[in-house]
């Protein structure tokens, strides 16, 4: 046995070449190249004694665990098999070679010697891409999607949107943190409309900014894989607004559309190792996010150019009818206003209107009020009137009267709308019992 | 009173009872305002002339509402706030009771009623009432044949002419200087003994003024020759009703 050096190129002789082999002799060569190359062989030289099948003087060829074939004669010779220029290459990294003598060369009784041989080999880069040089028929292909042969190895890489994994051969889907942030746009499954892989953990997050909610609208086809009787056992489309599940889809019918009305989801999609459905996508936009209609809380409240619809940062004002006070709980307001925020509710909760109190009127000195009305209070548009402790005094009141009536700003106020009450004055001269002198 | 009868109550509402230097008569103005004498607070060449009106007014007791002395202590005192007397009044001349008015300001107004109302002031354009024979009434506390009176008394007396007055008044007053100017008049009998007298000074002789069914002053009692010896001299109010308005409007 003679141990080739692992070179990437080299000569091997038969024992003695040029001069003759001698006979009975056995050689034997193993020649290993760097792994990502194949041996090629070729004889520049080749000269053994012939005999049918090289039954007596040979050379044997094996690589890869195959027998390349069994070589003797010279070139031109009827019998034997004369390798002449074949090359001989291997799949492998290795090539063996057994060379046989028996124990005479004679022809006839005539010794002839013969020379042996000279054979050259190399290392011969390996295209591990191409699917012929697979060492194995059964050998799965070197990468799962793309395969780059370099001298001495290759490498592999994946369509747009895959991962090569740690094996260096398999392409995964890398979905796991796919965000979108724009105020509208598409979302797919991997490959959609083509099956989506296998053992999928993809998760696409859209956020947006506050006040805006979102509208997701499948298109079709929308497929994933389900089961009859089980909900979703296999490959899961889950979708989650701010950390909570509104909804988790399978199957052929597409859930159509969904308002969010959130600025933040997220949409989970899980698949297991098998299936064959070819997915989903999903348009999504988005609008301002509403707020609940305003509602009055009684027939007094007014909300002004009340809208159809209210949205993020609308708002509306509420007053009363006349006469009404606005009241936020026993706080009286002078102005109420409330705005639709982010979150779809209103910063301020609606106000309600309570009838105007004037309160109690005014006392008149030396004199008294009554109401007129018979409900006797003090509400808006209760009305009372002064009059004065006659025939003590009398009353003077300005152009407006003695009639007051309780306005719409909780004042007592007269016909003309002035505030001053009226005074009582001494009657003057009037003695309630005047002297009368009866005798003349 | 001299003569006179004893009055009923709320026959004379405005009647006032003052008891500054001694006892004098007033009339209520309105619910809060005293139209009396000026003598009765700085009384003519009195020694006690030298104290402010404030303190004066701390001093003054005021009562209103009946017709007894007794009854008006028990009712009780009005508080003055202010005294006002006329500028044109001198304590210190003896003999011209010219400027004889003043009015005080009560602290609190007095509530109306039968027994308390106040009287009139005359209008200015109208002098009927000072005309020769115009009767009037007279009310007051004062002396009643020597005796100082405890209840309210009252007598008629009429307006006298002024050549009558004053004809009266020069064969009556000797040497003595006295002054009747044109902001007084006279009113009485010579013969018949009804007059008014000392206590009654500062208040005030009313007549009715039949077109408007009012008692009207028109004279404060001022001073005399003696009492019921002929006539008796007033301040005509007439003269000072511009005064009186602008004391009170003003305050």
């Amino acid at each position: 046995s003679s141990p080739v050096p692992r070179k990437l190129f080299g000569v091997i002789r038969s024992p003695g070449y040029p001069k003759p082999y001698p006979n009975n002799n056995i050689s034997i060569w193993d020649i290993h190249v760097p792994k990502g190359y194949v041996v090629k062989l070729t004889f520049q030289y080749f000269d053994l004694e012939p005999s049918e099948s090289c039954f007596y003087d040979y050379v044997k060829i094996t690589a890869d665990k195959k027998n390349l074939g069994r070589y003797c004669g010279q070139l031109g010779s009827a019998t034997g098999n004369h390798p002449g220029r074949k090359k001989f290459v291997s799949k492998g990294t290795s090539m063996h070679l057994a060379f046989h003598s028996d124990f005479s060369n004679e022809d006839n009784g005539t010794v002839i010697s013969y020379r042996g041989f000279l054979a050259s080999y190399q290392a011969v880069d390996l295209n591990e891409c191409d699917p012929n040089s697979a060492a194995g028929e059964d050998e799965r292909p070197r990468c799962q999607h793309f395969c780059h042969n370099y001298v001495g190895g290759y490498f592999c890489s994946c369509r747009t949107g895959y991962q090569l994994q740690s094996d260096h051969h398999s392409c995964k889907v890398e979905c796991s943190s796919e965000l979108f942030t724009e105020a509208s746009g598409y979302l797919s499954s991997p490959d959609y409309p083509q099956p989506y892989p296998e053992d999928l953990r993809c998760n696409y997050s859209i956020r947006l900014q506050r006040g805006l909610s979102i509208i997701l609208r499948f298109l079709e086809p929308f497929e994933i894989d389900e089961h009859q009787q089980v909900h979703c056992p296999y490959d899961q489309l889950k979708i989650q607004v701010h950390g909570r599940q509104i909804g988790e889809f399978c199957g052929v019918k597409s859930p159509g559309s969904i308002e969010t009305n959130s600025n933040e989801v997220d949409i989970l999609f899980l698949t297991d190792e098998s299936g064959f459905s070819r997915g989903w996508k999903i348009h999504y936009t988005s609008q301002k996010i509403r707020c609940p209609q305003p509602v009055p809380r009684d027939q007094f409240t007014i909300i002004r150019d009340l809208q159809p619809l209210y949205q993020f940062q609308d708002y509306f004002i509420v007053t009363c009818k006349t006469g009404y006070n606005l009241m936020q709980g026993n706080q009286k307001l002078l102005y109420f206003s409330s705005v639709c925020q982010a979150d779809g509710t209103w910063h301020q909760s609606m106000p309600h209107c309570e009838i105007v109190n004037c309160g109690n009127p005014a006392d008149l000195t030396n004199g008294a009020f009554s109401y007129v009305n018979q409900s006797a209070n003090n509400n808006y548009q209760s009305v009372i009137t002064y009059r004065c402790n006659e025939p003590y005094y009398h009353i003077v009141t300005g152009t407006g009267g003695d009639t007051f009536t309780c306005s719409p700003e909780g004042t007592w106020v007269d016909q003309n709308g002035q505030m001053r009450i009226p005074a009582c004055l001494p009657v003057c001269g009037k003695p309630v019992t005047p002297l009368t002198e009866v005798q003349r | 009173i001299i003569g006179g009868k004893s009055a009923s109550s709320g026959n004379f509402p405005w009647q006032a009872l003052t008891d500054i230097h001694g006892r004098g008569g007033g009339a209520l103005l309105g619910d809060r305002w005293i139209l009396t004498a000026a003598h009765t607070i700085y009384p003519k060449g009195a020694v006690g002339n030298s104290l402010s009106l404030e303190k004066l007014a701390e001093e003054a007791n005021i009562f209103l509402g009946h017709t007894k002395v007794e009854e008006l202590h028990k009712i009780g005192n009005h508080p003055v706030r202010r005294i006002f007397i006329h500028p044109d009044y001198n304590p210190d001349d003896g003999y011209n009771f010219n400027g004889d008015i003043a009015l005080l300001e009560l602290k609190h107004p007095v509530t109306l009623g039968p027994t308390v109302l106040p009287i009139c002031l005359p209008d200015t354009t109208n002098t009927t009432f000072y005309m020769d024979g115009r009767m009037g009434y007279v009310s007051g506390f004062g002396v009643e044949k020597n005796f100082v009176s405890n209840e309210l008394k009252y007598v008629g007396l009429p307006a006298v002419a002024r050549e009558k007055c004053q004809s009266w008044l020069d064969s009556k007053k000797g040497d003595m200087p006295i002054v009747f100017s044109e902001n007084m008049f006279c009113a009485g009998f010579l013969t018949v003994r009804q007059d008014t007298c000392q206590g009654d000074s500062g208040s005030v002789l009313t007549v009715l003024d039949k077109e408007s069914d009012r008692w009207v002053a028109t004279g404060i009692v001022s001073w005399g020759i003696g009492c019921a010896e002929g006539y008796g001299f007033y301040t005509k109010i007439l003269s000072y009703v511009d005064w009186i308005k602008k004391i009170m409007r003003e305050n």
